[in-house]
């Protein structure tokens, strides 16, 4: 599903620059659960926005869902992004003066459902995270972790192939993290490919396979034993 | 230091009323290292932003450094705000188009120290989280975590008796929140009082007393026994 060939990002700075990633090579396939792990810095969301196409790489390949990246145009990256990713940003990115319940929506912007079904899947999503009487909220008027859960049910509602989330449960209480990891294996268990960034080791035991992010590299890359 | 009695905090909405905090009483004393915790939107930082006057209670008093915070104006707040605290936010606060730099000076605005000081304890308070290379990146060009030290090293720069920090270690990895973790213990043994919101029971291990919150209300309020 997602291939990194010689993956490579530098962000120049003045005569500085930052090598954010180093010859990154890394296959992910369809149903995968995987953690990326890695001390702050050390190119983790920037491996994300190459992998969820937000971004373009400085060298390097990229081949998400059989499709060269380089050879398409902003459009059509945008246009792959919708059909087949949903993306959880470490800084949620919700829009200020937008309900919970709109903010949700957003995804379905482009498709083909009438209005009721966009408000009922907006619903559902944002029931299965908990906050089923937020909904009109808008996110001054929503915790921290609430925040960041309409952020993870924006990127479910358009049942996309392939998640991936940027600390998802960075600002949540252990048991609220928990059932957001229940969410993310039963969609796992449905085929969903997820891959989240994480720096709690209980979290990334939820996964199959740990990529550690080192100084911009891939340092080390191990799936689990079956237990 | 802190004092709050029969504080309360209602946000209305519509028809609709959120008890955000119910009947909280509470004192913490000067030097005191303490965690709050509890699940996603239990009422932490609605508490912070009250004994951080940033926000004021709908019932209750509170009084910090012995003033009763109803008898000021907001300038008075402000002004006892930037003499006695400072404060990590959840959600970082940094200004979007100002450095690293120039964001950790900002508390110094208003104080009576000459250009070349302000200059070295800004530079002092990023090198201390681990940033000296990162003082010209503006908020953009950051990783969520060196944000999250941005933000840390800004409310250390005038060297407040208080520090309130809301998840100050949320988006950083165990090493580099351990480091986090060792510089609030020395505030801490230097006088500084510490309160600090977390979800993660390693990072409250570091406090002396825990406060629990749950749907508003304080529901454990415990000293840890002298080991
Ligand atoms: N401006 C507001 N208007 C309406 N409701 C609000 C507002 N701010 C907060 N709330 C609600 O008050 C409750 C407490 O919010 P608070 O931010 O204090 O929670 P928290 O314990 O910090 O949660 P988290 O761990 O997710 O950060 C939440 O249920 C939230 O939805
Ligand atoms: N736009 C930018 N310009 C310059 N440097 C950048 C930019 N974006 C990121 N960086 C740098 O690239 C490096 C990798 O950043 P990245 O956000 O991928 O780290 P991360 O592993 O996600 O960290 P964290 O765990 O703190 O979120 C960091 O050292 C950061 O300072
Ligand atoms: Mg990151
Ligand atoms: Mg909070």
């Amino acid at each position: 599903l997602i291939r990194a060939e010689g993956l490579c990002k530098d962000y120049v700075m003045g005569r500085n620059v930052v090598h954010a990633l180093i010859d990154v090579d890394v296959e992910i396939d369809n149903g995968e659960f995987v953690a990326v792990m890695g001390p702050s810095g050390s190119g983790k969301s920037t491996f994300m926005n190459m992998v969820g196409a937000l971004d373009r790489p400085t060298r390097g390949r990229l081949t998400i869902a059989g499709r060269d990246l380089a050879e398409l145009d902003d459009d059509e990256q945008a246009r792959l992004r919708n059909e087949t990713l949903g993306f959880v940003f470490q800084q949620f990115m919700l829009l200020a003066r937008t309900s919970a319940l709109d903010n949700v929506k957003l995804p379905l912007m482009y498709t083909a459902m009438d209005r009721d079904e966009k408000q009922q899947r907006a619903e559902a999503a944002l029931n299965r995270v908990g906050l089923a009487d937020r909904m009109d909220h808008n996110p001054s008027q929503l915790s921290g972790g609430q925040q960041q859960r309409v952020a993870i049910a924006r990127a479910l509602v358009n049942r996309p192939r392939m998640i991936l989330a940027d600390e998802p449960t960075g600002a949540l209480d252990t048991a609220t993290a928990e059932e957001i990891m229940g969410l993310f294996g039963a969609l796992n268990a449905e085929g969903v490919t997820v891959v989240l960034v994480t720096h709690e080791e209980e979290i990334a035991e939820h996964a199959r396979r740990i990529i550690r992010f080192r100084d911009g590299r891939i340092q080390t890359d191990q799936r689990r034993q079956a237990a």
